[in-house]
């Protein structure tokens, strides 16, 4: 899949 | 999770309590720009609409609720407070939400990873927070006297962002596949609007002096 995004952060 | 993303978090938690603390014991808004902090609540509540059905993390959702909340605070006290209301410069205060709003919902819709409203209001809220402190600078600079809390305030926001940059760095140092292209050129830019304010700040600091902005 697509790898880790930003949207993980705040 | 790295210690630069937490410390930014820390920071950015940090400069609302500074402000709201401020607000708070001195029964003042003076100097604080309502458009920026209500330009930031909209920045919340559009970047944090999938707090019901995005579980990520405990840590994220305390974050997202705290934010909201304490950026709702301070725009109740700036608006409705029966002192504090009284002390908000609003004819120093005086730039366009449109200018900021506008711009950013257009490229948001140009602009995006995928094309869904939730995607979408994301972006927009990426777009936004870099462009949310405009208002309170301009602010600042037409107050010439910027009063110590005020000034913390600001600069601890852009710490905030520096820290980011620091943890995109090790993110992608660190983290195979891990790229975020709209997000760190938002928060370039978003950096980028503070190194004039942190010129100042430090050299105020080193002169032990009070910050004083240039006309």
């Amino acid at each position: 899949g697509r790898g880790a995004s930003a949207k993980d952060e705040l | 999770m790295n210690l630069f993303r937490f410390a930014g978090d820390i920071l950015h938690l940090l400069s609302i309590l500074v402000l709201l603390l401020k607000i708070h014991a001195t029964k003042s808004c003076a100097g604080i720009s309502l458009k920026t902090q209500e330009l930031y609540l909209a920045v919340f509540i559009t970047r944090y609409l999938d707090l019901f059905w995005n579980f990520h993390s405990l840590y994220n959702s305390v974050f997202k609720v705290v934010y909201i909340g304490t950026t709702s605070m301070i725009v109740w006290y700036m608006r409705r407070h029966r002192n504090v209301k009284l002390t908000y410069d609003r004819d120093h205060d005086t730039f366009r939400y449109l200018f900021l709003v506008a711009p950013c919902a257009v490229l948001s819709l140009l602009i995006n990873a995928r094309y869904n409203l939730f995607e979408i209001l994301w972006t927009f809220s990426i777009y936004l927070e870099a462009v949310a402190i405009l208002p309170q600078l301009v602010l600042l600079q037409r107050t010439k006297n910027v009063d110590n809390l005020t000034g913390n305030y600001v600069f601890l926001l852009g710490l905030y962002r520096a820290f980011y940059i620091l943890n995109w760095v090790y993110r992608f140092a660190t983290e195979p596949g891990y790229s975020a292209w709209l997000v760190w050129i938002s928060g370039l830019i978003q950096t980028g609007l503070y190194l004039d304010f942190f010129y100042y700040y430090v050299q105020a600091w080193k002169q032990s002096k009070k910050l004083q902005l240039p006309s």
